[in-house]
């Protein structure tokens, strides 16, 4: 069951007691940063009923608290995902999406299955750690409502079997 | 090349490729040019001095000297060119970098930084600002939001309703900045929107800058009784803040705008393959 209420009090008690701004001992400070947690979590399943009833689909909904460090085990695993983008603004909005990926070629596709131009780009990598590669791509999201992407990782066998269906029926 | 470039049809920016800062902003669609040096400074936190023993810390604001130290003088840079995105990383030092980035169609200069683990081996206290240095004539005066309402009209060493003595000339000159920043000299202004609330000032005409990051040693005595000093290694801090060039009638326009997309920004949720049919029953 979804629930928007923990956060609310959450958010009084930070607010109430003027959390934000670092005026106030470490323990009290960590135990503001687990009511926001926990009080986040009922909220990502509200999200995901109300995704569901208003797409008419039921899915494993994933949130990403971690996207500002690209880190999204979602995109950076799977071969194939869906990204729902929900505006709340009252004006059509385009947004470029970066999602961390493994290193590839991806197909996206909008909400009307037409194909969407999208790049991979290298990050720069600090000493020591692996290369890091994110997707972008832009996606335009209508007034107070929501649109659907859908992502696929085209894989080397795929694209040469595709290659070759492309010669065949030249051929024919 | 001398100079580096990123563009899209509205705004280019130019890099000095020798220092790997940011040296130019062009407003394309309306030929505005501008010469601006941003980096990374940090004030010395105050730990007392004879004047007063107040000390720097979450409640107060008061750094040792009035100069800020540079995080470092130049950037390692790497250039990212391609149809979708065109971006500079900018690593200042172990602690501090930045990507300028500009995607089409967009008329802001977006400026992601990240800022930490602050060190603090040495024992000072620092309070790290990001700073923009234009030639830009702006009287002593700058604009702040007010709880990202009304702007408000801020002059240095000046108070609207009372005679000012200023004893704190860059903490005194400190306003928050809930959502937009501001200077202009009446023919172009240069707005800087934050993702988050900061504080943020004018020093000296034609320069802007926002505190992004802090870490004390000392407490400044204000009832929390601890200093503002993250434990273990510390914390690593990563925002926005997106630069707007444009002419003073019309810059209003673009940053309501663009602190609207911010504020109300899009949420991204993920699903992986396999869905089925949902009823409200």
């Amino acid at each position: 069951t979804g629930d928007s209420a923990p956060l609310n009090e959450a958010m009084a008690v930070l607010q109430h007691h003027d959390a934000v701004t670092g005026t106030a001992r470490q323990n009290v400070a960590d135990d503001y940063a687990r009511q926001l947690a926990a009080g986040w979590g009922p909220c990502e399943v509200l999200v995901s009923n109300a995704l569901s009833q208003l797409s008419y689909y039921k899915q494993n909904f994933s949130f990403c608290r971690e996207l500002n460090i690209s880190i999204c085990p979602v995109s950076q695993e799977s071969e194939h995902f869906q990204i729902t983008i929900y505006n709340p603004l009252g004006r059509k909005v385009k947004h470029m999406v970066r999602l961390p990926v493994g290193e590839g070629i991806f197909f996206v596709k909008d909400p009307d299955g037409k194909a969407v131009p999208n790049n991979v780009v290298m990050l720069p990598s600090s000493s020591g750690k692996e290369d890091q590669w994110e997707l972008l791509f832009s996606a335009s999201v209508p007034a107070l409502g929501f649109s659907i992407y859908t992502v696929d990782k085209v894989s080397v066998q795929n694209n040469l079997q595709a290659i070759s269906r492309k010669h065949r029926s030249h051929a024919r | 090349s001398r100079v580096l470039t990123i563009e899209n049809e509205y705004i280019r920016a130019t890099f000095d490729s020798s220092t790997g800062l940011l040296m130019k902003i062009e407003n394309m669609e309306q030929k505005l040019s501008l010469p601006v040096s941003q980096g990374f400074f940090w004030y010395n936190a105050s730990t007392g001095d004879k004047k007063s023993p107040q000390a720097s810390g979450a409640y107060i604001f008061r750094p040792s000297r009035l100069k800020p130290l540079p995080v470092s003088r130049w950037a390692k840079i790497h250039l990212v060119k391609t149809d979708l995105v065109q971006e500079v990383y900018q690593n200042f030092s172990a602690w501090c970098s930045q990507v300028i980035r500009l995607y089409p169609g967009q008329r802001h200069l977006e400026l992601e930084w990240t800022v930490g683990p602050i060190p603090v081996e040495e024992y000072w206290g620092k309070e790290v600002i990001s700073r923009f240095d234009t030639p830009m004539k702006t009287n002593g005066e700058f604009y702040t939001d007010s709880n990202g309402r009304e702007i408000l009209k801020r002059r240095r060493d000046h108070r609207p309703t009372w005679k000012l003595s200023q004893t704190e000339p860059v903490a005194g000159n400190y306003y928050p900045v809930s959502t937009r920043i501001y200077i202009t000299d009446g023919h172009m202004q240069l707005t800087v929107v934050t993702d988050r609330s900061q504080g943020g000032s004018s020093l000296k005409d034609g320069s802007l800058e926002l505190m992004v990051h802090r870490r004390l040693m000392v407490d400044d005595e204000r009832g929390v009784a601890e200093p503002l000093m993250e434990s273990e290694a510390g914390s690593t801090v990563r925002g926005r803040h997106l630069v707007l060039l444009s002419s003073v009638s019309d810059a209003a326009a673009r940053h309501r705008l663009l602190a609207e997309e911010v504020v109300l920004a899009p949420q991204v949720v993920l699903a992986q393959a396999g869905s089925s049919l949902y009823y409200s029953w």
